[in-house]
C-alpha cells in the first residue's frame, strides 16, 4: 500500500491511497483502502492514509477515529494518532501517515517497520523504515 | 561495518533560499497527493499499481482512494488494467454523483474517461509471484512485507475470522 497526505499554504487537506491488497488474497476481497473512514479519511481538521492488515484496519475505522479523537477530545493530532494506532488498533498491524490543517505531521505504527517520509515548510523532514 | 548508503543532488554555491517558484509549486494539496501516489503506484518496489501483490488465483486487483477536507472523495477496487488507479478515483470524485465505483464497472468509467490502461501482466512482478508461492505454502493471507515461514515453522491454519495471525 502507498499513501500521501497534505496540506497546502491556504490550510486545504487532502489523502490518497492506494494498494494490490493482501498477498494470496481471494478474488473479490476489499480492503480498507477504499473504505471512506477506513483506510483513507480527511475533513477540516486532519487528513489521514493508514497501511497495514485491511481487516483490523476496517474494523478499528482507523482514518476516521483519529479525526474524531481530534475533534471530541480536542487533542493534537499527534496524541490523537498515537492513541489510535497504539489503543486501539491489533499489535503489528497497522501504520499510518496525517498531517493537521495547522500543519503538524505524524507517522505511529505498531508494525516492526513502515516506509515513510515527511517534510515541512519550516524545512523539517524525516525518511524512515525502522 | 555494515551497510551504509549516501546520496546527494550535487555539491556547489547553492542559494540558500532557492527562488518560491522551485520549491513551492503551487499545487493544491488534492494535486500534490495524487501526484505522489501516482508516482509511488509506477514504482514496482511498491504494493500498488505495477508490483501490486496477487490473489490466491495469480490475479491483479487494485484500489484507491481520494479524499479532501471539504470530504469529497472517490475510491475505486477490483482494477485489473488502469496504470493509476488514484487518478481513476479522483475522476469518481469529479466526474460521477458517487463515491466509489467497484470490478466491471470501475473498469468501464476507466475507458470511458480515456484513462492509461495495459494488459495485467504489466502489474505482475516475479517477486510477487515468488510471495505469492511462499503465501500458498504457508497457507496464510499475508501483508506484502511478511517474512517467509522459516523451515521449522508450522503451517498457518487461517482462522476463522479471517485474521491470520501471521499476516
Amino acid at each position: 500500500t502507498v499513501g500521501c497526505v497534505a496540506v497546502d499554504s491556504l490550510g486545504n487537506l487532502a489523502s490518497a491511497t492506494s494498494t494490490g491488497g493482501l498477498v494470496n488474497k481471494m478474488v473479490g476481497r476489499i480492503g480498507d483502502t477504499p473504505i471512506i473512514g477506513a483506510g483513507t479519511y480527511a475533513n477540516s481538521l486532519c487528513a489521514v492514509s493508514a497501511t497495514g492488515k485491511g481487516e483490523a484496519i476496517i474494523r478499528g475505522t482507523v482514518a476516521r477515529d483519529v479525526a474524531a479523537v481530534m475533534e471530541f477530545k480536542y487533542v493534537s493530532l499527534k496524541e490523537a494518532a498515537a492513541y489510535v494506532v497504539e489503543e486501539g488498533t491489533p499489535k503489528g498491524n497497522v501504520g499510518l501517515v496525517a498531517v493537521s490543517a495547522t500543519g503538524e505531521v505524524t507517522m505511529p505504527f505498531n508494525t516492526n517497520g513502515m516506509f515513510r517520509a515527511c517534510a515541512t515548510e519550516d524545512g523539517y523532514s524525516e525518511i524512515g523504515i525502522w | 561495518m555494515g551497510w551504509a548508503i549516501a546520496l546527494h543532488g550535487g555539491a556547489g554555491d547553492i542559494p540558500l533560499s532557492l527562488p518560491p517558484s522551485s520549491s513551492q509549486s503551487q499545487h493544491p494539496a488534492l494535486d500534490v497527493v495524487e501526484l505522489v501516489v501516482r508516482e509511488l503506484e509506477n514504482i514496482p518496489h511498491f504494493n500498488a499499481g505495477k508490483g501490486s501483490v496477487l490473489t490466491t488465483q495469480g490475479t491483479v486487483e487494485m484500489e484507491a482512494c481520494i479524499i479532501d477536507g471539504t470530504k469529497r472523495c472517490g475510491a475505486v477496487s477490483g482494477l485489473t488494467t488502469v496504470v493509476n488507479p488514484i487518478s481513476l478515483a479522483r475522476l469518481v470524485m469529479e466526474k460521477t454523483p458517487h463515491i466509489y465505483l467497484a470490478f466491471d464497472g470501475a473498469e468501464a468509467f476507466a475507458r470511458e474517461q480515456g484513462v492509461e490502461t495495459v494488459d495485467s501482466s504489466h502489474f505482475i512482478t516475479p517477486e510477487n509471484v515468488e510471495r505469492l508461492k511462499q503465501a500458498k505454502e504457508a497457507n496464510r493471507v499475508q501483508i506484502d512485507y511478511t517474512q517467509p515461514l522459516h523451515k521449522d515453522e508450522k503451517k498457518e491454519t487461517p482462522e476463522a475470522d479471517g485474521d491470520s495471525k501471521l499476516g
